[in-house]
């Protein structure tokens, strides 16, 4: 464990807590999109496959079953308890063009051609992209509320923090996975326009509003 | 170079 590793769980962690938050409290899941939940839902079940099998450490452990309890929790408020709020004119990203090549690509490109690991790449890739149909949603709207857009930037910050991760793991454990980092990269990049929106405007103390 | 199935990150 390092710095970066443990910062971004704790952005990662938080990311999920401030979302839990904002539909609980606001009763509402306007502007979330639940096509992204739904996916974060099956990436965190496709990895943590190993749960009860792998038992790397308390805080492992405990942190994955936080995840995906909280990412079913979030998929339950917005399709069920809260569907009424759920804002599905606007969450029409078609999410087969991100499961499907995903899938293929996992079957491809791994580091061993078995059900756990297939299925943990297929988390990693599919990771890297399921945030789309939530920003894609905030660029349909043209804006978002100012909770939502704290959300995203913990989400996008803990991936970013990864890739110091990874450089660090390199550098003195000479570890490195290029599945996750390719992955990583291209979950950050796509991140890349919003965190110039959220520094300039939410920083601001203004309301994120994207060009429709 | 990560081994197959020792994936001990989150």
């Amino acid at each position: 464990m390092n710095i970066f590793r443990f910062l971004g769980d704790i952005s990662h962690l938080s990311a999920i807590i401030i979302l839990l938050l904002k539909i609980w409290k606001s009763r509402s899941c306007a502007g979330i999109s639940g096509k992204s939940q739904l996916l974060f839902a099956i990436v965190f079940t496709t990895r943590y496959l190993d749960l009860f099998t792998n038992f790397i450490s308390f805080y492992n452990t405990s942190m994955k079953v936080v995840y995906v309890a909280s990412s079913y929790a979030t998929v339950w408020m917005i399709y069920s308890k809260f569907k009424a709020t759920y804002d599905g004119n606007h969450d029409t990203f078609r999410v087969e063009f991100l499961i499907v090549p995903t899938a293929i690509l996992s079957f491809l490109v791994n580091h061993d051609f078995t059900p756990l690991e297939i299925l943990w790449t297929f988390s990693i890739y599919l990771e890297s992209v399921a945030i789309l149909p939530q920003l894609f949603m905030v660029s349909k709207t043209g804006e978002a509320e100012t909770i939502t857009s704290h959300y995203l930037f913990a989400l996008g910050i803990y991936r970013t923090l990864y890739l110091f991760n990874w450089i660090w793991r390199y550098q003195f454990e000479e570890f490195f996975d290029l599945i996750a980092i390719v992955a990583g990269l291209v979950q950050t990049v796509l991140y890349c326009d919003f965190f110039y929106l959220y520094i300039t405007k939410v920083l601001k103390g203004k309301k994120l509003s994207l060009p429709a | 170079e990560a081994l197959p199935g020792d994936h001990d990150e989150l």
